[in-house]
């Protein structure tokens, strides 16, 4: 039988997004998409 | 990334944060579980090493590349993250690789169309020259999970990256599981030699069956065939497509009495972990009511034979095609498999074949969703399935949906339905995380890039019309049926759209035989809701750490029936003090030692001056006491 239209939820909302289309639509600006650089963590600037 | 101050040790420590979504944490121990099987790297629960990786939710999917040696090193997992192939390319940076499209050699493979980019966009296309990044002498892989996808940065409709050779357009940023290639340049990076969880695979092609032994105290022996007049026409492992080769063992029960017996034993292993799950194929043209049994002869001092101890007996095995079986082990010592084919009542006209045995320190699936003739059914427009009904561990009954409906996307869902044990369970129900996998049917569990997706049950999820999602069908589903006409309950679907293309279903082993195998299980993951990543606690160090707080990510261990906190540190920062609330570093130190000599050299300067005053000042008076006209009487020399 087919399934009514709502009564599935999508966690992908029919959209299949990779690592990079999920960091670029949160205005992430990472190295290579997915990349952090900075090498030094937890010191103050 | 070259540089061996860049590799992690074999075992890496990691911290599960409480900020990560508690699918994310079943996914993470997943993608473990896959690094586990096909490498020699591990995974600990960090229990105060100087580096570590913390995998926490921020915003995005990110990670460092390489060991940074900073202590904490953070490793996003953040929304529409929790994929375990996005888990699984993030670890990989952590573990030292870049993307495969930033290799110096990739414009012999690829080419970047630089005007469909997304401006300001084009530096995430620069490559790493051979000075800083090793190829490891492995070919470039359109296959790797760490390439981008062909539309990745893409300016318009156009694909941004297009391969030299065509067939691979699509392949390119496969988000499903390690490949061959990947695996083989982690293992050289790290020097593995062997996997962890990997015990044995066998598709029994070569003469020396793997080392299995036929057993003396039977009636017949398995034979190695490539086919039997009743089936099976061909193996599992080529399906017949190489002629010459394809082979698989047999048990002819036509030619024992009912009761006979063929026994065949595997080599010897030496398990690690207590627990493996047995896979393999098995194919039925004999009565219908012959019988495999699995044992484990099981080795001790004591037991020069070993001990046999019998795990399944599989009966009513469907005839005229191969099935795939789970059995579960739970073998602590030295010990072997053992395969026994039992000659039934009625009249045989062949008997039991098994191929594609995999032996691995995993767990097996919990069911096995079998779809025949799979072809025909994506041919049927607006075709849509219905697994069969299955139950939980836990009790709970549910059903998985594949939507065919909108391709080239296949869509997954899992759904609650009425069952037998309803009034007993939990509702709305809590933190069950269903696994949904479409098996790639390799006939070597390591090669196998098995597509995979995992949801969770939130008990606090409400529907539009407010009633919780995951409430008892019963009371917030919608009436079905099951083919037999019986009435249930299903409620709401909660999966993915996108679970897999329909160019990639029809890719490597997907589709095998016209078969295809979803496999399934749903686990109770409610003691990930808490700081439960780390090592399963015993209650004794539950209780003790439960009025202990540790701040800044350090966490609460038992030492000497003493809850403690151990704080994170890097190397030149730490924190300190009974919760971790204090912040200590090298710059500190420096400054107290650079205060230190400056309050020294002050107090002596001091004291200097004080002497140099007081030396002066009686020096003075002397001189004043020898001027003339004064009468000195009586005067003492010291």
């Amino acid at each position: 039988l087919p399934t009514p239209e709502n009564f599935v939820k999508d966690i992908d909302a029919g959209i299949d997004q990779d690592i990079f289309d999920i960091n670029e639509d949160l205005g992430l600006e990472l190295f290579q998409g997915d990349i952090r650089l900075d090498r030094v963590q937890g010191r103050n600037s | 990334l070259i540089g061996e101050e860049y590799r992690w040790p074999h075992t890496i420590p990691y911290v599960l944060e409480d900020s990560l979504e508690i699918n994310a944490k079943g996914v993470i121990l997943n993608a473990f579980e896959r690094y586990r099987l096909k490498t020699c790297i591990d995974f600990k629960p960090w229990a105060g090493e100087a580096n570590y990786i913390s995998v926490f939710k921020e915003s995005g999917c990110w990670s460092y590349v390489g060991n940074r040696h900073i202590g904490r090193q953070e490793l996003s997992i953040g929304a529409n993250c929790d994929r375990i192939a996005t888990v699984q390319h993030e670890f990989l940076h952590a573990l030292g690789f870049w993307h495969e499209q930033s290799r110096f050699d990739r414009d012999d493979y690829v080419r970047i169309v630089w005007d469909r980019i997304l401006s300001g966009r084009e530096h995430n296309f620069n490559i790493h020259d051979d000075t800083e990044s090793d190829s490891l002498n492995v070919p470039y892989d359109y296959m790797s999970v760490m390439h981008y996808s062909k539309n990745a940065f893409q300016n318009g409709t156009e694909p941004t990256i297009v391969t030299r050779v065509s067939d691979f357009e699509d392949v390119i940023g496969q988000r499903l599981d390690l490949s061959d290639t990947d695996v083989l340049k982690l293992n050289r990076l790290y020097n593995c030699t062997s996997s962890l969880s990997f015990m044995d695979s066998c598709n029994f092609e070569l003469e020396n069956v793997c080392g299995m032994i036929q057993s003396s105290r039977d009636s017949v022996d398995w034979q190695r065939v490539s086919q039997i007049p009743g089936g099976p026409e061909n193996d599992h492992s080529n399906m017949g497509q190489c002629q010459g080769s394809g082979f698989f063992m047999h048990f002819d029960s036509q030619s024992v009495n009912v009761g006979g017996t063929a026994v065949l034993e595997s080599r010897i292993f030496y398990p690690k972990r207590g627990f493996q799950c047995l896979e393999f194929y098995l194919y039925d043209s004999g009565s219908g009511t012959d019988q495999l049994n699995i044992y484990v002869r099981e080795y001790s001092v004591n037991d020069l034979d070993g001990k046999l101890t019998l795990v399944k007996e599989i009966k009513e095995i469907p005839t005229g095609s191969w099935q795939l079986y789970y059995v579960t082990l739970q073998v602590t010592s030295k010990s072997r498999v053992v395969f026994e084919g039992l000659r039934g009542a009625g009249a045989s006209s062949g008997g039991l074949s098994i191929d594609d045995i995999n032996l691995s320190e995993t767990q097996c699936p919990h069911h096995i969703w079998h779809i025949r003739n799979f072809t025909q059914i994506f041919d049927t427009p607006n075709a849509s399935l219905y697994s069969p009904p299955f139950y939980s561990p836990k009790g709970y009954a549910f059903q998985i949906y594949l939507n065919l409906q909108s391709l080239p996307n296949v869509g997954i869902y899992f759904h609650l339905i009425s069952g037998a044990n309803d009034d007993q369970l939990q509702w709305p129900c809590p933190w069950q995380q269903a696994t949904m996998t479409l098996l790639d049917q390799n006939p070597d569990i390591r090669q196998r890039m098995s597509n995979q997706r995992s949801i969770t049950t939130d008990p606090f999820m409400t529907t539009d019309n407010g009633n919780y999602f995951w409430d008892n069908p019963s009371k917030v589903g919608k009436l079905a049926f099951f083919p037999n006409g019986t009435q249930f309950s299903r409620g709401g679907g909660y999966g993915t759209s996108v679970f897999i293309t329909e160019k990639r279903i029809k890719s490597r082993d997907f589709i095998k035989g016209n078969d295809v195998y979803i496999l399934l299980t749903v686990e109770d993951i409610s003691h990930l809701n808490s700081t439960s990543s780390q090592p399963a606690p015993t209650s004794s160090v539950r209780d003790l750490c439960s009025s202990v707080t540790c701040e800044n990510g350090g966490i609460c261990t038992v030492q000497d029936d003493k809850a403690e906190c151990r704080c994170p540190s890097g190397e030149d920062w730490w924190y300190m003090g009974e919760r971790c609330e204090k912040r200590g570093s090298t710059q500190d130190t420096i400054v107290i030692a650079v205060s230190s000599t400056v309050a020294v050299f002050v107090l002596m300067l001091i004291v200097t001056l004080v002497s140099v005053y007081c030396v002066r000042r009686k020096y003075r008076k002397g001189t004043s006491s020898k001027t003339p006209n004064v009468a000195i009487e009586n005067q003492y020399a010291f």
